[in-house]
């Protein structure tokens, strides 16, 4: 869900 | 994972090894403020609050490690090492950095994508970071010479999210990723911040002079 993904960045 | 963020994530990594080897082999820490490095734990606790709970990928968790690891080292260094804390000069790095916590906290409460904690403390991590260096460019308008390393420093910590704008570019029109505004306006006012430093920086590169800020 697009809300976890927004976290995948240093 | 793309070229920009690997470029990005490589940089940011270097600005904080070249420090902590400035620190570590000159045993010293002239010229770097205390309360920018403080902001970046704040920084890095606050946005990998999720790193025991959320698994992205080996180097992700591994690069979140180092850069707590590294930037809690160099907060050590400054305010406990008994040769370091020496060359540590209070009396320049004064400027508060409650009021930059503060005002990003609140605006993290205000404006986020979802009222969980995790969001607002990750909304408030991106803030903080856009402000973060600013205690760090007044001690260096405040130093009449900066040192080649932390002028290196300064410029690759500002370089690193200049890639990361190009990697949000690449993200939105190649993997159509939605529009995050807040990253990206928090990105662009964080290497906006640096635009002056970057000027001053590269015009003493180019005549090969002293790096100078205009008080």
């Amino acid at each position: 869900d697009t809300e976890t993904e927004a976290h995948d960045e240093l | 994972m793309n070229a920009f963020r690997l470029a990005g994530d490589m940089t940011h990594l270097l600005s904080i090894i070249l420090l902590l080897h400035k620190i570590r082999a000159m045993k010293s820490c002239a010229g770097i403020s205390l309360r920018t490095q403080e902001l970046y734990v704040i920084v890095f606790v606050t946005r990998y609050v999720d790193l025991s709970m959320k698994y992205y990928s080996f180097y992700n968790s591994i690069m979140k490690i180092v850069f707590l690891g590294t930037s809690i080292s160099i907060v050590w260094y400054m305010r406990y090492h008994k040769v370091v804390k020496q060359t540590y000069n209070k009396d320049v790095d004064t400027f508060r950095h409650i009021f930059l916590i503060l005002p990003c906290f609140v605006l993290a409460l205000l404006i986020n994508r979802a009222f969980t904690v995790i969001e607002v403390l990750w909304t408030f991590s991106l803030y903080l970071e856009a402000v973060a260096i600013l205690p760090q460019l007044v001690l260096l308008q405040r130093s009449r010479n900066i040192d080649n390393l932390t002028g290196n420093y300064v410029f690759l910590l500002g370089a690193y999210r200049a890639f990361y704008l190009l990697n949000w570019i690449y993200r939105f029109f190649i993997e159509n990723h939605q529009v995050r505004w807040i990253p990206w306006l928090s990105g662009l006012l964080q290497t906006a911040i640096y635009a002056d430093f970057f000027y001053y920086y590269i015009k003493s590169w180019k005549n090969r002079e002293k790096l100078k800020l205009p008080a």
